[in-house]
């Protein structure tokens, strides 16, 4: 079964971005195939997996409306076994024609279905809200990977979040399922380690144990197109995400 | 003239909230008369600016929509002088009720109008995305302050707010400038430097010359629901956001 995987968080600048390609990048580097859909219109995950998204041909709002076969929106990036659909701000048409549809929740699913066989793991980095985006990424995956920055407005908003996915099980897809909680930008501070031991209070085993280290790597890996493993695979950074690979691999 | 400042950038997670209360807290505290509103579901400004949003009876979706005057959303903090309208989940409606509607940028324009005599500064925290909301912030504003995190992601989205800022002026309000962009969360970093940089090169003048630093004060104090200054007055933050609600003055 291929694992499809909506990284999602509403909350801004918790790390979905820097999830979604790093963990692509490491399962990929893995021998694992990959494919990364940037559903954000700002596009940051297209450049951080070093695609230039403006010289893409097809994006994902073509596939997204059926206009093209999402096949031909699927481009390779430099990393072996890791294959990218790009976003660019045309995406924002999306989530306003899709507005107005009855079934708008589905397009994802039913513009993925042709390819699904072909990839072990497809991640979805989701933009920061709840918005007819981010719910297609939901209906079409089987599990929410939720970034949660070791913060309080983070924490906040983690309830909100975990509601949506309860509504969106209920009504739109039987099979999604919370895959975890990944704490991210940790950092050795007493608010840090109160919003960890909060959260794994209330999560529990829902929590991965991997937590990601703040690591200057990961917020300088993408300005140059690659991601972390590649960028710097000694850094903290880059070990913390080929853990997380490693143990997202034993919950399959 | 009451300065209107929406404090807008679709990119996540860049400081838009700690900016907006806490400018609005030390602006208050030199005696002016300061309302923050809230315009961001996550209703993350009205609990730093520590008020209960979940005990509040009227919030900005009710006055947005027009079903109360808004008069009856406004509620004092506990701190002098700085006046809120909160806002809670339920504006996510708002968002979908108004984007149907034609003149769907002017509702808060049009809401605001019989208060803005009562004060002298009006500030908008908004949500990360360039939706509805966001759209209503800056036609009612007369200022747009643009945190900008001194990382790569943050710098790749500016153009794209700055081209917001300028299709807003030419079809939706004339008065709306670019206040300043604020450089956030600088650390001693070669990338920060870098950002700061490029920033300053690009656009000059239109940088304000405070720049805050990353402080772990402004990470804790939204917990407490204090503004910094109140939390923590002797930090770098809170000398960071007193030495920008001085230099805001200087640009009325
Ligand atoms: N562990 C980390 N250590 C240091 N910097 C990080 C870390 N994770 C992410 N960053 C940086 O923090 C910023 C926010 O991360 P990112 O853009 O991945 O968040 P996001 O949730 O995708 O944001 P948005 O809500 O805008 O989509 C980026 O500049 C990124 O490079
Ligand atoms: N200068 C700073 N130093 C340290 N932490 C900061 C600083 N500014 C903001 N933060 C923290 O970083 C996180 C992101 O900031 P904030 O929530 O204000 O950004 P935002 O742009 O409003 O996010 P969103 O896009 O979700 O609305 C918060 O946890 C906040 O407490
Ligand atoms: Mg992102
Ligand atoms: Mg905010």
């Amino acid at each position: 079964m291929t694992r499809i995987i909506a990284v999602a968080n509403q909350k801004g600048g918790v790390g979905k971005t820097t999830t979604a390609v790093n963990l692509a990048a490491c399962l990929a580097e893995m021998g694992i195939s990959v494919l990364l859909i940037d559903l954000d219109p700002q596009g940051n995950a297209s450049q951080a997996a070093g695609v230039d998204k403006h010289s893409v041909p097809t994006t994902i709002y073509q596939a997204l409306l059926g206009h093209v076969p999402i096949q031909n929106a699927i481009v390779a990036t430099p990393y072996e076994n890791l294959s990218l659909i790009a976003s660019t701000k045309d995406l924002v048409g999306a989530e306003i024609e899709l507005s107005a549809l009855d079934n708008r929740a589905f397009y994802l699913t039913t513009a993925l279905k042709p390819v699904i066989p072909q990839y072990k793991w497809i991640i979805v980095d989701s933009p920061p809200s709840l918005g007819v985006l981010t719910l297609n990424a939901l209906t079409a995956s089987n599990g929410v990977l939720a970034p949660l920055q070791c913060e309080y407005f983070a924490l906040e908003g983690l309830s909100e979040l975990l509601h949506t996915i309860i509504t969106v099980k209920r009504s739109l897809n039987n099979n999604v399922n919370i895959f975890g909680v990944l704490l991210t930008m940790f950092q050795h501070t007493l608010l840090s380690r109160q919003v960890v031991d909060d959260v794994r209070a209330h999560f529990m085993n829902d929590v991965f144990q991997t937590v990601i280290p703040r690591n200057v790597s990961l917020a300088e890996a993408p300005s140059y197109g690659m991601p972390v493993n590649h960028y710097s695979p000694k850094s903290t950074g880059a070990a913390a995400y080929k853990a997380l690979a490693k143990e997202v691999l034993t919950r399959e």
